[in-house]
């Protein structure tokens, strides 16, 4: 009937900018929209409470849900990258202090040698949480760096080895070959480990977030994501087309600044919020 | 790019070349798409959509020889004009000391930007500068924009984490009122969280800015209109600096922003190091919005 009609525009115009304000994206939000539409009875609607709860179990399907590991048995490397400022040394600190509470060994490699002040920051977080850290001086190259962090990580009997590294965009041809020499250089020297690369995505971001992690992707592995600054009034919805397309799983959020600040990521929670 | 999707469009619907109600609805369509994927604000795109009917509508379109090309126009001058036509100036008043607040969320590069602000002051507008660091909680924030200070060979300011940002600020503006510029750097803070939006009130007070400037990202979401308003109802923002347009972010932010608040674009920053920042030039913007 054309009520029905008229009532779902309505739901499907409120469920459109709902999504788009979220920062879902048009594209993946009109793709979601036309799925959803093509696959439910026009004349079985039931009343909107409950086509919101199927809408938003479709959304909540879409995203992977995947625990983060550490190995028992082998030492772990995590390989922490991301464009500037979304909050990768941060994000980096809460994690070396929620394994150093689970009882990890947790050593930190400090490899943005680049940006004024950076190891410094991140040897303050150390010194916070009294987590090691390997730093060489400012201008030092980032390799260097790294080879004496997996030897020190080898030597200490570490558990953990979290590898900090400079703010980087990905339309940077020179400074992506550096990552990937990087991360080269971990998958070299050290032959039995449990090594995650995690990219770091700030919730504030828009669309560019997506290109982030497909571009990230095209260079080194991606294993997860950390979704920095969910505390902000941001949704992070583009979590929804890098699911839907890029299938990379959402570990952790940061839902703040100071190291407690880091929960494991919820998708249902976090369909709840966007909507 | 929007001119490529117009052609798309327009032939679509067959040989004519003259431009109706109905196709440039499906012309209109195209730019509600490309100004979202830009990252244009939902609302702020509905406004700028409803205006472009009513110019679009009009003679000019339909009587055109080549519609989408002229089609393409109306949209880019539209464009440029809700981004605020012309560049505007940093307000270095020529009495001493003018002082300059930078504000913005966490990680925005408000710390990077004071730098770049000052050399742009020091060299461009051969002004005398000194940088205050009136972030306290970030850790090594102040040993970051000291070692930016040093750099261009700026007098900085910091209080050594023992002072409040208040306090900073006051021994800042006493010790350094011989200066032209003086630039105020401030920790990234969120625009709900009450205690630090009362203090930027607190810090402006103390030093009465000549400009109080919003930092954003030009990769900034739909949310960055809730954090300019707030910032501009409780402070007042007179200019806008959006950096990391070195990115290929659409920098749809700029579009928002600038609606949402009227205060002028002054700059945006294009890279890490301390000259990678230029005057804003609305035409260039408008035409990477529109891809
Ligand atoms: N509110 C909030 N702020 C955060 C969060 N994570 C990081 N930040 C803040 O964001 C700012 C940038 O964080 P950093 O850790 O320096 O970011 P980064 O990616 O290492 O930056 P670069 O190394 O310069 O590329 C800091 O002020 C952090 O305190 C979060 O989850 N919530
Ligand atoms: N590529 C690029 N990077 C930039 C630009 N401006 C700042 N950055 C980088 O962005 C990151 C964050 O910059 P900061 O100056 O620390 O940001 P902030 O706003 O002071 O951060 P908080 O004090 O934590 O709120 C750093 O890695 C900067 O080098 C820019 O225009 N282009
Ligand atoms: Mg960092
Ligand atoms: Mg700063």
């Amino acid at each position: 009937s054309l009520s029905i009609r008229n009532e779902l525009d309505d739901f499907y115009d409120d469920i459109e900018e709902i999504l788009v304000t979220g920062d879902v994206g048009i594209e993946t939000t009109l793709e979601i929209l036309e799925s959803f539409k093509s696959k439910t009875e026009e004349d079985t609607i039931e009343n909107q409470e409950n086509l919101t709860g199927k809408f938003k179990q479709v959304l909540i399907d879409t995203i992977p849900q995947k625990e983060f590991e550490l190995s028992d048995n082998k030492i772990n490397i995590i390989f922490v990258f991301g464009v500037n400022g979304v909050g990768k040394t941060t994000s980096i600190g809460k994690l070396a202090n929620l394994f150093k509470e689970q009882g990890k060994r947790v050593l930190i490699a400090a490899c943005d040698t680049f940006r004024a002040a950076a190891s410094k920051q991140l040897a303050k977080w150390a010194y916070s949480i009294d987590v090691q850290i390997v730093k060489h001086t400012e201008g030092a190259s980032p390799g260097a760096v790294l080879y004496d962090a997996i030897d020190a990580a080898i030597a200490r009997k570490m558990d953990v080895l979290i590898v900090d590294t400079a703010g980087r965009f990905h339309n940077r041809n020179n400074l992506m070959q550096e990552l990937d020499k990087l991360n080269k250089i971990l998958d070299k020297k050290i032959q039995d480990c449990k090594k995650q690369n995690l990219i770091v995505l700030d919730a504030n971001t828009g669309h560019n977030a997506f290109v982030q992690a497909k571009e990230f992707k095209e260079v080194i592995p991606v294993d997860g994501i950390i979704l920095a600054k969910l505390d902000s009034t941001a949704k992070g919805g583009i979590v929804l087309p890098i699911s839907h397309k890029l299938n990379i799983p959402v570990f952790f959020a940061g839902i703040g600044e100071k190291a407690e600040d880091l929960i494991k990521f919820d998708r249902i929670d976090f369909i709840n919020m966007l909507f | 790019g929007l001119e490529e999707r117009f052609t798309k469009v327009l032939n679509k619907l067959g040989k004519k070349k003259k431009l109706n109600e109905r196709n440039i609805s499906d012309g209109i369509r195209e730019i509600k798409l490309a100004l979202l994927e830009a990252d244009v604000n939902y609302k702020v795109v509905r406004d700028f959509v409803a205006e472009l009917k009513d110019d679009a509508t009009g003679e000019l379109v339909i009587k055109n020889v080549n519609p989408t090309q002229m089609f393409v126009k109306v949209v880019h001058d539209k464009l440029v004009d809700f981004m605020g036509g012309t560049n505007e100036d940093l307000k270095i008043t020529g009495k001493n000391a003018s002082v300059i607040m930078l504000v913005g969320l966490q990680g925005s590069g408000k710390t990077t930007t004071a730098a770049k602000l000052a050399q742009f002051a020091k060299k461009k507008k051969e002004k005398s500068v000194a940088l205050v660091g009136a972030d306290i909680y970030r850790p090594a924030a102040q040993d970051q924009l000291e070692v930016l200070s040093k750099q261009i060979n700026v007098p900085f300011y910091g209080g050594g984490l023992k002072e409040k940002p208040e306090k900073i600020v006051k021994g800042a503006l006493k010790q350094y009122r011989d200066q032209d510029v003086i630039i105020i750097d401030t920790a990234g803070r969120l625009q709900i969280d009450d205690e630090m939006m009362k203090e930027l009130e607190q810090i402006k007070k103390q030093t009465k800015p000549d400009e109080i400037l919003f930092v954003s990202d030009a990769m900034a979401g739909q949310s960055v209109v809730d954090v300019v308003s707030e910032f501009d109802n409780r402070l007042g923002i007179s200019g806008v600096i959006l950096t990391k347009f070195d990115s290929d972010a659409r920098g749809g932010a700029a579009l928002s922003i600038k609606r949402v608040t009227g205060a002028p674009i002054k700059f945006i920053g294009v890279g890490e190091k301390i000259d990678d920042l230029e005057p804003f030039h609305p035409e260039r913007i408008a035409g990477r919005i529109l891809g």
